[in-house]
């Protein structure tokens, strides 16, 4: 091969990514599906990735059988407030954290199985008025509660016991956080997104607010999702679900924005919309390393690669209907997607 | 340090706006 050709080769694989269906999960008993999500589980020695299935009353724990089957092996009972999240932990396994509440969220608890008896556990880990909350790395939640007069911006750690150790605040900015992200390729720094569309970066380890920078658009409730450092700048992809339908840049599901952090200024970068044909606007969505999906207006689900900006599958509403939710495996290489009749649908994204 | 539209870049960011901010 030539180089030209040799480039031709390379940029066909690499945009050639599909979908393929691996399993079906369904929940004979569930009424709503509310969220999906993996996670680590060990048991007897041995470490498996398991999938967790959120419904309004109860949360269930699924073990990988032979042949792509599954089977439930843990259910805990959520009675007094209805599920509204999972909360991914991303380095943790054999615990839970579910976000609880009717409009909003009002506590957090963590969900565990006791080693020593194997009885199902719950414990509280907060409560109030919770407007965001994120699971960080090395065993720590972070969260936004309260009003914006008295708005109070929390890390807890968590023990592998299922309780809340350490409690640290940072410092609350003048505007009520709606999202988290931590910044990859620094170690103590945080980013949040506001209702009025600031970007906030805190010193996790000082709590300092260290930059307030105006995300830029003129739509409310920008929403980060992932954030990382590079060369002196601030990359952030951002959704907007309060985006209007009729705009001339084609209506993208994310964005991906770039802040001087220094000078608080920003320009956008690349937008991440539809391929021509295709309509919807972003529902809700998930952004893992460079894949980004999304649910779509039309009950689509589409999925970007950040690195190359571009569509890369297509996952249209099957017989059973529309996608309702979309989540990232704890790796990238697994798509999950739910319908609102408690169907989970397991995908390989390759 | 490099000049852009985005102003003056600094490889420590982080650390430089840890000193200056109000602690």
């Amino acid at each position: 091969l030539t180089a030209e050709e040799l480039a031709v080769v390379l940029s066909d694989s690499l945009r050639a990514r599909s979908l393929q269906l691996a399993s079906k999960l369904k929940n004979p008993s569930s009424s709503c599906a509310v969220d999906v999500s993996t996670v680590w589980w060990e048991s007897a020695g041995f470490t498996e990735l398991c999938i967790v299935t959120a419904c309004e009353t109860f949360i269930s724990l699924w073990k990988p059988l032979a042949s792509s089957q599954w089977r439930k092996v843990y259910t805990w009972h959520l009675t007094e407030i209805p599920v509204i999240q999972i909360v991914p932990l991303p380095d943790v396994s054999n615990l839970v954290c579910v976000a609880l509440g009717d409009l909003e969220i009002g506590e957090i608890r963590l969900l565990l199985c006791s080693s020593e008896d194997g009885s199902l556990k719950q414990s509280l880990v907060k409560t109030g008025n919770i407007k965001a909350v994120l699971g960080l790395t090395n065993r720590r939640l972070v969260s936004s509660s309260g009003t914006l007069q008295d708005q109070q911006i929390e890390i807890i750690s968590v023990s592998e016991a299922g309780r809340s150790n350490e409690r640290q605040t940072l410092m609350p900015p003048e505007e009520t956080i709606l999202a988290f992200a931590e910044v990859e390729g620094i170690r103590d720094a945080l980013v949040g997104t506001t209702a009025v569309n600031s970007l906030v970066v805190w010193n996790l380890k000082t709590g300092q607010i260290l930059k307030k920078m105006h995300v830029g658009y003129s739509y409310p409730a920008s929403i980060c999702h992932r954030a990382y450092s590079d060369s002196g700048l601030l990359f952030v992809v951002l959704s907007h679900p309060h985006a209007k339908e009729n705009e001339s840049c084609g209506n993208p599901a994310f964005r991906m924005r770039v802040f001087n952090p220094k000078t608080a200024r920003s320009t956008g970068v690349m937008f991440f919309s539809l391929p021509p044909g295709h309509s919807g606007r972003y529902l809700e969505g998930e952004v893992k390393g460079v894949s980004a999906a999304a649910v779509l207006t039309s009950g689509t689900i589409a999925v970007w690669d950040l690195f190359l900006g571009q569509c890369t599958a297509l996952l249209p509403p099957n017989a059973d209907g529309n996608w309702s939710l979309v989540r990232w495996s704890v790796t990238d290489s697994c798509l999950l997607a739910g319908q609102k009749d408690g169907s989970v649908y397991v995908y390989h994204y390759s | 340090c490099s000049e852009s539209d985005l102003g003056p870049i600094s490889l420590n960011w982080f650390e430089e706006l840890s000193t200056e901010a109000p602690p």
